[in-house]
């Protein structure tokens, strides 16, 4: 979406 | 958090430490690519913008840390502590060469074109080829220190750990993330002469030599 998505890795 | 992964940070911190241990112990920045050092900083600093804004976890949150501080670290060794040592004119790829082209690839692929996201792709993209300068500092001088060689391994088996993780998430999660498997993949193969290398010479108790 418009806010990008959640980048849980590192 | 797949085990491919764990052990894919996990190398990754022992590359930063032994390249922190090998400067702070020789006293010596001889044979590292202080460009490189300068770009990993620019990577984790412009992908962690996240840092205050979205919790994940403890174990993230402490790694996230920890590769900013061991990066701002290293570069102040190299520019500043030990800048006597540093072999500035070895280091002579062009950084614009690699920066320009990730700001603009990150300006036309994120996922969303926000700041953070754009920030967030940028420092993927850069990371990818950041390793550039130092291996063609390698090429250059002809040969790399063991130590040198030891952290180029733990850092390129990092980012093949992480391919590792990407497929074990794609299978049991569905989980798929476009831009760091990209880049990713690129950032493994430009190991893939290196690796060869290390196991040919360094394993078998020889220095890293590019020339014969």
């Amino acid at each position: 979406g418009e806010e990008g998505r959640q980048h849980d890795e590192l | 958090m797949t085990l491919f992964r764990l052990a894919g940070d996990l190398s990754h911190v022992l590359a930063i430490l032994l390249l922190l241990y090998k400067i702070w112990t020789t006293k010596s920045a001889a044979g590292i690519s202080g460009k490189t050092q300068l770009m990993f900083c620019m990577v984790y600093v412009t992908r962690y913008l996240d840092l205050f804004t979205s919790f994940i976890s403890v174990y993230n949150s402490t790694m996230k840390v920890l590769f900013i501080s061991a990066s701002v670290a290293t570069v102040y060794l190299i520019y500043f502590k030990f800048k006597a040592t540093y072999d500035g004119n070895h280091d002579t790829f062009r950084m614009e060469f690699v920066i320009v082209p990730a700001l603009i690839l990150a300006l036309i692929w994120n996922y969303a074109f926000t700041f953070f996201e754009i920030s967030w792709a940028f420092s993927i993209f850069l990371e990818a080829v950041a390793i550039l300068p130092q291996l063609f500092m390698v090429t250059k001088t002809g040969e790399a220190e063991n130590i040198t060689s030891h952290y180029l391994f733990a850092l390129g088996s990092y980012r093949a750990l992480y391919i590792l993780n990407w497929i074990d998430r794609y299978y049991f999660e569905g989980h798929w993330d476009p831009i760091a498997v990209t880049a990713g993949i690129v950032q493994t193969v430009l190991y893939g002469d290196f690796f060869y290398l290390y196991f040919t010479r360094v394993i078998k108790g020889r220095k890293l030599q590019v020339l014969p």
